[in-house]
């Protein structure tokens, strides 16, 4: 089993293998790594441990074989089909960020309860009626749920995941979400006041370690 | 020195007694932190002894006293005015978002190049030209700064912070930032697609840890 913390710098590890990648660098240490990720390159070593040898001669990774193995572990399905839950401000954001697509992550279709909203287009997504969740989800193999909405509409929301086939969730809403279904459904709390502090930390302390 | 990882988790810790906090809870162990924020009690001991004793009892730590120790280990000045640089749809998310101010971080101003948009206003926060960073920001006592451009105007954006007072920035753009000044300015980069590649790891490898 590994550890959610371990995923967490997998997912680092990739961010900065692929800007290093962009810079034309064709081996990286450990060492770099953890730099750019605020870790030791001793836990670095350890958290690609769990998933088998890279292969390292004395100076280092290869970049772009590193940076395929570790989307591979993080990303096996390569495409995913996502809808966004709430076509405001963030859900507009969200949609047209070019690196969701990049790391193949597709938002192809919105929900909304506004009727001023509903049959309007983001880009190529189209944003539907949230009352047809289920349906349209199914029809066109949606997995992951991104929820934009306001907090107020926690319990709604709630209840059309649980009646639906999602696999997995990534809440933006400050409510938590409670989804009673069999199959036990990842959620992911994204709160971006979480930067906001440790910018306050890091300003305050003057550590930049 | 404390390590950044502790820093990030502090910042965990903090938003999980916020909602604990609200759901009346008087006491919290240290185990219930570690699975909500999905790492060891022993983490959670180890990352809360660099801040000094939390007396806790054989039942646990107050809630509130450790929520608001916390608070004031991560955020010491309690009040931030910040700023936007970009008044688009991203803009407008974290300008609308009601947990940034609740943690004591105004959203006052937001700059943009766009003749249409300058002069407007989002809620209580204006649109001024970017062309006048420095004045504006250095008059309303700004000192954080959050980039919401497009990735081609990251060398305009640098410049106009390098030649600013800022003291703190998160961005959102792909771009790596590079500020040239003589104080060491903190930047935090934040990449939404991370979260979607560790929802991906745990709903392929049915992992929750
Ligand atoms: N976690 C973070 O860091 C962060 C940052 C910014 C915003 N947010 C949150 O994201 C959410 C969206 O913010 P926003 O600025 O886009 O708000 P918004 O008001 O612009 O958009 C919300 C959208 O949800 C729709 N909606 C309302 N109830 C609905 C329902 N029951 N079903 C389907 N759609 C519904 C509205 O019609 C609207 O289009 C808010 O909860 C906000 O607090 C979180
Ligand atoms: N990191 C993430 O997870 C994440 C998520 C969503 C969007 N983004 C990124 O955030 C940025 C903004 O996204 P958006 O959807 O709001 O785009 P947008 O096009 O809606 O808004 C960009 C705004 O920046 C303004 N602008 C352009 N050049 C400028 C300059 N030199 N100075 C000041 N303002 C300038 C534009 O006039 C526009 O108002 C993009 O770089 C996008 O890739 C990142």
């Amino acid at each position: 089993d590994v550890p959610f913390a371990t995923v967490e710098r997998i997912a680092k590890y990739l961010r900065c293998l692929k800007r290093i990648k962009n810079k034309k660098i064709k081996l990286v240490s450990s060492q770099t790594l953890a730099e750019h990720t605020k870790v030791t390159a001793e836990q670095v070593r350890k958290d690609l441990a769990y998933f088998g040898k890279f292969g390292r001669t004395g100076t280092g990774y290869d970049t772009e074989k590193l940076a395929k193995k570790l989307e591979k572990i993080l990303n096996p399905k390569l495409n995913w089909n996502v809808c966004i839950i709430g076509a405001g401000a963030l859900g507009h954001a969200l949609t047209n960020y070019p690196d969701f697509k990049k790391a193949g992550f597709n938002i192809t279709v919105l929900f909304d309860s506004d009727p001023k909203k509903i049959g309007n287009k983001i880009g190529t997504a189209k944003i539907y009626d949230v009352k047809k969740f289920s349906p349209i989800t199914e029809k066109k193999k949606i997995e992951i749920a991104i929820v934009a909405t306001p907090e107020n509409a926690k319990e709604e929301i709630e209840q059309i995941i649980t009646k639906s086939k999602i696999k997995g969730i990534i809440n933006f809403t400050p409510a938590t979400l409670n989804i009673k279904s069999k199959r036990k459904i990842p959620i992911i709390d994204v709160d971006l006041s979480q930067k906001m502090y440790i910018l306050s930390f890091l300003i305050t302390k003057g550590k930049r370690r």
